[in-house]
């Protein structure tokens, strides 16, 4: 465990936790997709398939357990939280899971390290986690008018993917045989898809405003 | 050997 592994670790937990508050304490889902959140339930249930089977630490145990729950009651709350559900912008949130699961099944099929059913169940969540985002970001396009505390929830995602590369940059140089090809491009692919996200939001806390995205 | 799963991070 490297610093910067600590760091991706503890904002990835603080933006589950931003987006928790929001629903729990205000119930408002309002500008959050669901169709992200549901992908986001797939990629921790696909990826965690080894919590029974392989240990790492308590450390890693107890991350995974609290992902897989959070991701499974965000997901509650959004569907079966009456408050809550009347906030959400379904008219909105139009994007199908299919058209982002299938081609992830299919590369998950094809390029791998091993083939065996955890590794290929642990590829696929990569690989669907680097596109999870996207409804998000579709959503956050069309609504337009992002609260604070949404803008922080994708902010600290954004964060998050953004410490795992120094994370492995960091591995690669520190430790012997630590190569892993398809964790690396997925990981990117997926920080870029925040790139032009985190351009306005900074120009959003540079001119002190509220953040908006262009139309 | 060949079953050995060895991801570590999260």
């Amino acid at each position: 465990m490297n610093i910067f592994r600590l760091a991706g670790d503890m904002t990835h937990l603080a933006s589950v936790l931003v987006l928790l508050l929001k629903i729990h304490t205000i119930k408002s889902c309002a500008g959050v997709s669901l169709k992200t959140q549901e992908l986001y339930v797939i990629v921790f249930a696909t990826r965690y398939l080894d919590i029974f089977t392989s240990f790492v630490s308590i450390y890693n145990s107890l991350m995974k357990l609290i992902f897989l729950g959070s991701s499974f009651s965000i997901v509650w709350y959004m569907r079966y939280h009456k408050a809550v559900h009347r906030t959400y912008d379904r008219e909105q949130d139009t994007f199908r899971h299919w058209f982002l699961m299938l081609p992830c099944i299919l590369l998950a099929l094809l390029i791998h390290e091993k083939f065996t059913f955890f590794e290929v169940m642990w590829t696929f969540s990569l690989y669907l986690e680097a596109v999870a985002i996207l409804p998000q970001l579709v959503l956050l396009q069309r609504t337009r008018n992002i609260d604070n505390l949404t803008g922080q929830y994708i902010f600290l995602l954004g964060g998050y993917r953004g410490f795992y590369i120094l994370n492995w940059i960091y591995r690669y140089f520190t430790e012997p045989h630590y190569v892993h090809w398809i964790t690396w491009i997925s990981g990117l692919v997926q920080t870029l898809l925040y790139a032009d996200f985190f351009y306005y939001y900074f120009l959003s806390w540079k001119n002190n405003k509220k953040l908006q995205l262009p139309a | 050997d060949e079953d050995y799963f060895d991801h570590d991070e999260l």
